[in-house]
């Protein structure tokens, strides 16, 4: 099973879309895929008809009960081949409640290493923040996907989130191989098409060559709890994430 | 002094472009205003030029040295009546190294209590996570905003932050008016029409008669690190919360 995990600090950039959206060409393609909420929010348990706060036995349940099966945690979807790691609200106090207790570091990995036989791709979705779950989230991943909006602010707080991820990786002693993904592209604003120029001439090999362009069907298909991917496959948001999956798992770092 | 805090556990909704672009407008009609940014992502940071991992002296310092003076730890912006208490990268570390210990939700009411004399109104931009940095938030303000996308994935994240809104409201005897502000509206798109409907027919009194639209020129703003509010008046995002700003005045709850 190879694990992806979709991160981001800044809010709103398209973490969950891209999750869902390459979750179901996944499935579609006949890979046994799992999705992960760890975002306290919920937007992607929410997404597939579950409540984040009516969950009981999801994420939250890996870090309460260490020694829980996790496959008895997982929920379906209405799709084949796409199954679901559910968030719950109690999520939120998990910072607080571990406060500077080591060890909580690798809880989802292992959780996921059990989960191994049954799934060809696991996909995290992260909240947008730094805490015990992206650094769970960063340690259970064999690659990082960072969706940034193509606009002044995001690529500010790239930086950021690159800095921290070298800090984080370093302390730990590993090697994480990461695609920036350029979301939401609006080739009518000039602010877009510079901070596409920016992106792509200060990160390089790091960039995916093309972009997700600015799709309002993605509203649409967040209304059904469909993926975009598999509700409208020709839509330009769809392809776009179609053409992205040929570049993942050509191996883009030669996995 | 009054004091409004912009939260919602969803990211990407306008959290931050409402700050400033309230900030702005409250800035040209002459009432001196300040700007707090506890966000450890620092969005309203960098938009004013500044970097949140190089910040020494901020809204952290309040959390580490509860003696400290506030008045020291604000920084200027380019505008005049607008000045900025900024965040720091540390702030991500605040949840864990605070734990389970008592009696830091009131750190942020203290230290603008101590500045009320020096300003009009204080706007305090929000994370999009629920932790110990929004319990101070909601502590420390006389009014909510809460901006909502008009998609469906937001109103659902809304009934969670108006139940943890309620949870924290109860537990705290405090009665906390707050505005719903309908963002991002697209008139073209179905999912987004649907959904302004379904706001207002659900939260009634509680969300603003009008909408802020799309409007791409908030991105060029963002660039130029100028509120859209004071680099271009008449454009429809601007005009539309110079709107949200008359309701707001005219004292909504009447305060
Ligand atoms: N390419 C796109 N074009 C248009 N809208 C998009 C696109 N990608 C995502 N969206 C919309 O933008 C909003 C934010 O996307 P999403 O919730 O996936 O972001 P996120 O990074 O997961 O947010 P959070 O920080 O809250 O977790 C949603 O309404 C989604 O439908
Ligand atoms: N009405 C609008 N029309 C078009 N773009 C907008 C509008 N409001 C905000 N934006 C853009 O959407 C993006 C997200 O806005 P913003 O950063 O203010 O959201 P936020 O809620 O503060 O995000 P976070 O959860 O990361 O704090 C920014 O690129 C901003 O320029
Ligand atoms: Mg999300
Ligand atoms: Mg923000």
């Amino acid at each position: 099973m190879k694990v992806w995990a979709v991160a981001n600090q800044k809010g709103g950039v398209g973490k969950t879309t891209t999750a869902v959206t390459l979750g179901g060409l996944l499935a579609a393609r006949g890979y046994k895929t799992l999705l992960v909420d760890i975002d306290p929010h919920g937007s992607l348990t929410s997404y597939f008809g579950y409540s984040a706060d009516a969950v009981e036995r999801g994420v939250y349940t890996l870090f309460q009960h260490r020694e829980s099966d996790p496959s008895i945690l997982i929920s379906p979807t209405r799709f084949d081949n796409l199954q679901i790691l559910p968030a719950s609200m109690a999520l939120a106090t998990l910072d607080r409640q571990l406060g500077t207790q080591s060890g909580m570091g690798l809880v989802l990995h292992k959780a996921l290493k059990q989960l191994s036989g049954r799934y060809d791709y696991a996909l995290i979705d992260c909240p947008p923040v730094l805490g015990v779950l992206m650094v769970n989230a960063l340690a259970a991943c064999d690659h990082l996907l960072i969706p940034v909006q193509t606009e002044f602010l995001a690529l500010k707080g790239l930086e950021r989130m690159l800095r921290t991820l070298s800090m984080i990786t370093r302390s730990r002693n590993i090697k994480l191989p990461f695609t920036i993904v350029p979301t939401m592209f609006d080739r009518r604003t000039r602010a877009s098409t510079e901070a596409l120029q920016q992106l792509q001439s200060e990160h390089q090999s790091d960039v995916w060559s093309s972009v997700v362009p600015i799709d309002t069907k993605f509203r649409e298909a967040s209304r059904e709890g469909v993926p975009l991917s598999i509700m409208l496959p020709q839509a330009r948001g769809a392809v776009a994430y179609n053409q992205l999956l040929d570049v993942l798992l050509s191996g883009v770092d030669g996995e």
